[in-house]
């Protein structure tokens, strides 16, 4: 799965995601990505998200709009929203996996429960950062 | 605050130090800033946060690397079904395709049913029925094919002891893959 979030110089945000899905599913299984609200989600009055992970759960918890409702009605910063769902929530469910999200005023976050992601930010003027494994 | 910002995931899960070779290492990596170099690109110039969302998808869409597009994994029936949604926050319109199996860049399908329908979500052959009528690119099914997810999905059907799909039309001749990377490719991307 890959997914991008961006802020433009005009301050709209935009979230997407596109995935082959996992390997030898059956019976036409649809994960979280192209269900809007779960794999993706954006809106200038909070946040952009894009997920990976086992579609079932972010499904079930709404990962992607969970995490900018959090942003948008309870005041938490990204950071600590992002990682209250992946790190809390997903992770007590037993689901697994990550996302990336950013703000209107620019601010960017991951979170991911797994060993690694395969991940990088940018912002105008500044140095791109790529990573992979969690230690980094 | 920021003029443009980006952020962008190629996927997670058991990816772990000593666990990939050097060379597999740089090849992500390369990718991930060839994915930033797409989407500043759109960005520096004052383009949509839309318009870089797409760039930055196409090119990973178009890479073995990634789980999206080609390179996408297969199905128990030896099929790549892909999926992909979109959403704006200026606006909360949104669009998403799901199962298509002949959309070279099912993100831009995606867009389309955003900004060319009156719905959010089309499915299958439908799906690409829409997708021919807005002149969004079509490829042959065997476009998505790589060897690695071919063996990959081979080893996970023997395991649960089900019947292997008939190699995809206009596949190429089987290739060698080498055991040590089918190991390292299903812990990496078991997610969709």
């Amino acid at each position: 799965t890959v997914g991008v979030v961006a802020l433009d110089s005009d301050g709209n945000i935009a979230a997407g995601t596109s995935t082959g899905g996992t390997t030898a599913k059956r019976w036409g299984r649809v994960g979280d990505s192209p269900i809007l609200g779960a794999g993706t989600y954006a809106s200038n009055a909070s946040c952009g998200v894009s997920a990976t992970g086992t579609g079932e759960y972010f499904i079930r918890l709404t990962v992607a709009s969970r995490i900018c409702a959090l942003v948008e009605f309870q005041g938490l910063n990204l950071q600590d929203a992002s990682d209250q769902v992946i790190q809390d929530e997903l992770t007590a469910m037993g689901g697994d996996g990550g996302i990336v999200a950013l703000t209107p005023s620019g601010e960017i976050a991951w979170s991911y429960n797994t060993p690694g992601m395969y991940r990088a930010r940018q912002t105008a003027g500044g140095d791109p950062v790529v990573g992979i494994y969690g230690d980094e | 605050q920021s003029d443009w910002a980006l952020v962008i995931h190629g996927g997670a899960g058991v990816i772990e130090r000593g666990q990939m070779t050097a060379e597999r290492e740089a090849e992500y990596r390369a990718a991930m800033h060839a994915a930033l170099d797409r989407g500043e690109a759109v960005l520096e110039a004052g383009g949509s946060a839309l318009d870089a969302i797409e760039a930055v998808i196409h090119g990973m869409e178009d890479d073995p690397l990634f789980n999206a597009g080609r390179g996408a994994v297969f199905t128990a029936a030896g099929r790549n079904e892909l999926d992909a949604s979109i959403m704006d926050g200026a606006t909360l319109n949104a669009g998403a395709v799901a199962g298509v199996t002949q959309v070279r860049h099912p993100i831009s399908l995606a867009r389309a049913v955003m900004e060319r329908s009156r719905h959010v979500m089309l499915q299958g052959e439908g799906a690409e029925t829409f997708a021919i009528e807005q002149g969004i690119e079509m490829v042959p099914p065997a476009w998505f094919f790589t060897e690695r997810r071919w063996a990959s999905m081979t080893r996970s059907l023997e395991r649960l002891g089900l019947d292997l799909p008939e190699r995809p039309e206009g596949a190429p001749e089987l290739q060698g893959v080498d055991h040590g990377t089918l190991e390292r490719d299903e812990r990496e991307h078991r997610f969709g």
